[in-house]
């Protein structure tokens, strides 16, 4: 309403608990009272650009294989065709994923809350959504959200795909991720915003909403879209930084990346070809 | 294992899939 009324900005002036907000346009955080309180908080926010956001449609293309060794990481990198997500009953591996969906490729996927080998547990962190779930699931840990805010939010419907800054507190029902992209049919919450309009984020940008642990060496995993606005996924056969798999990527063309879980989760598949391990 | 995995589905293309073999573990 705002919108057509030739405004730039409004707000409500409903006062009510912030996780109960209706959605990412009607946030219960600040009465009128409070604007001041709301620029600072704002100022904070955006800080190291968290508030980066991609929107393109998705280009499908036949699905194509490389690797190469670059910035010092080895490369094995899948790009083309049409992706979709699975979560498992339980935990299985890439190669099993990819026959029983009749799918061509797999990677693994995001950062999962139960990290012991052994757990069977398939609780993500951060909300995700298949296309076999009539809704989001939301992450309700709510103790973990001040760690989760701002990192990227991969979504994905027929038509295009985004990325956004996830914000837990006003993220919680399905409405507000329709906001964003109706028809949205996947999404899932990246570990860190990788690279971002073809340039790779520097240590601290990462780490400002990355765990602490992504510095470690590691087998490193990531999914995105490349210049032509084609998926890509890949990972390296070598143990890396993100800030070098980061720079690595840039290097090899890559426009949008996100960290996925890195290390004894990462697992690239092609066909029934295993390309990268943990 | 893992619970989560990201798939690709559509057509491979040829040279990429024999590029694979080589570098297959």
């Amino acid at each position: 309403l705002a919108r057509i009324l030739g405004y730039k900005m409004s707000f409500t002036i409903a006062n009510g608990l912030a996780e109960e907000s209706p959605g990412i346009l009607e946030v219960n955080r600040y009465v009128h009272t409070r604007m001041e309180k709301a620029w600072e908080d704002r100022d904070k926010a955006i800080k190291n650009g968290v508030t980066y956001r991609y929107e393109a449609p998705i280009t499908v293309g036949p699905i194509t294989y490389e690797s190469e060794k670059v910035e010092g990481c080895d490369l094995r990198l899948i790009r083309g065709g049409m992706p979709t997500t699975f979560i498992s009953d339980a935990r299985q591996g890439v190669s099993d994923l990819v026959k029983a969906t009749g799918s061509q490729a797999g990677i693994n996927g995001t950062f999962f809350a139960m990290a012991a080998i052994k757990s069977t547990d398939n609780r993500l962190v951060g909300p995700s959504k298949t296309p076999e779930m009539a809704e989001v699931l939301p992450d309700m840990e709510t103790t973990r959200w001040p760690k989760l805010r701002n990192r990227p939010l991969v979504m994905w419907g027929p038509y295009g795909a985004a990325i956004y800054p996830y914000q837990p507190a006003t993220m919680v029902q399905d409405r507000a991720y329709r906001e964003g992209m109706l028809d949205m049919t996947d999404c899932f919450l990246g570990g860190a915003w990788l690279v971002h309009q073809g340039m790779a984020r520097t240590r601290e940008q990462i780490l400002a909403t990355g765990s602490s642990d992504s510095m470690d060496y590691r087998r490193r995993a990531f999914f995105g879209f490349d210049m032509d606005g084609r998926p890509i996924c890949g990972a390296t056969y070598n143990s890396v930084t993100s800030e070098q798999f980061a720079v690595s990527l840039a290097e090899k063309g890559v426009s949008e990346a996100v960290l996925l879980d890195s290390g004894f989760s990462t697992s690239l598949v092609l066909g029934e070809k295993i390309l990268a391990s943990g | 294992p893992i619970p989560h995995a990201i798939l690709l589905k559509g057509e491979v293309d040829k040279a990429s899939e024999e590029l694979a073999k080589k570098d297959e573990i």
